[in-house]
C-alpha cells in the first residue's frame, strides 16, 4: 500500500555521543544506560550497529543541555567497563521523514537518502524504525536537508 | 510522565545484512537503497552509527524469503562504490518493548537492556525511536528474551 508521508521534522538542538569500543559481552549496555538514568540525562535515538572484532560503538543523542553531565558520566563509565573512550560531536541536528509503513518500503527509504544526496548532503548516522526514517548530518546544512526533504515529499 | 509500556514484540524471521566499509561521502545509501528498491526487496531496522577512517558500516534486517536477492543485489553494489563487503547472519531475531515516548525514558531503556543482560543475552544491534526499543540477538535465546522482558514490563 502506498506510504502516506505525515511530515518532515528536524532538530538542531541534539549532541551526538558513541561510547567505542564497548566489549560486546552481555550487562554492557545495561551498565551505560543504568549510569546515565542515575544522572536523569534524556537521550534519544541509540544506534549499535555491527560488531568488530569483539568491541561495538554504542551511538545516541543527548539534549545540549545534558551533554556536560552525559560526558562525565560516560568518561567514567567507559573506563570502568573497559570501553575505548567517548566521541562527542556538537555539530550536528537530526532530519526525520514520518509517515506509517515508511521503514518497510524501501523505494521511500531511498528516496529520503536520494533527496539529501543531491543535496550533497553527507549522512552521519541512520536510524529507522516503523512510522520514521532519521539521518544525523551536519547542522550547518539543516535547513538545506529540510527543505530538499520538503521539496522531495511534501510538494 | 510515566511510560505505559504497551507490549513486547519479536520476530525471528529476520535475516541481518550489513554493508562493510562504504566511503563515507554523500550519495552511498541513496545508491544502496536505490538498487535494493529496483529489486523490491523488503527491508527493515537500518543503522549505520559512527564513521571510522572515513567508511562506515550500514546494517539493516530484510525479511527471510528476499535475503538471497539482496545479497546478489549487495555485493555487486559494494563492488561498483568501493565498499570493503556484504556481511550476512541468518541466526538472528529481533525483540522490541513497545510503548509511547519509551526511547527517550533513560530508565525504561536501561531496564530493557538490563532484563536481557541477567538473562545472559548479549545484545547484537540497537535501534530505538519514538515508540519502540529493538534488540537484534542471537535466535537461539529469542523465547528466553521475550520472557525476561515480559516478567519485567508486563507482570
Ligand atoms: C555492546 C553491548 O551492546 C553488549 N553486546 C551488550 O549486550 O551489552
Ligand atoms: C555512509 C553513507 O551513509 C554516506 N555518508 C552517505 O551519505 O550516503
Amino acid at each position: 500500500e502506498d506510504v502516506i508521508i505525515r511530515g518532515v521534522t528536524s532538530s538542531a538542538d541534539e549532541v551526538k555521543m558513541v561510547v567505542e569500543g564497548v566489549p560486546d559481552v552481555p550487562g554492557m549496555a545495561a551498565r551505560i544506560f543504568g549510569d546515565l538514568a542515575k544522572r536523569n540525562v534524556k537521550i534519544d535515538m541509540i544506534i549499535q550497529a555491527m560488531k568488530r572484532e569483539a568491541v561495538n560503538d554504542i551511538a545516541f543523542c543527548v539534549a545540549r543541555e545534558d551533554a556536560e553531565a552525559a560526558r562525565e558520566v560516560l568518561e567514567s563509565t567507559a573506563r570502568d567497563i573497559g570501553a575505548q573512550g567517548v566521541h562527542v560531536e556538537d555539530n550536528v541536528a537530526k532530519v526525520s521523514v514520518i509517515g506509517a509503513g515508511i521503514s518497510q518500503d524501501v523505494s521511500v527509504t531511498a528516496a529520503v537518502f536520494s533527496a539529501l544526496a543531491e543535496a550533497g548532503i553527507n549522512i552521519d548516522m541512520i536510524s529507522t524504525s516503523g512510522i520514521r526514517i532519521s539521518c544525523i548530518i551536519s547542522r550547518d546544512r539543516v535547513e538545506d536537508a529540510v527543505r530538499a526533504l520538503h521539496r522531495r515529499f511534501c510538494e
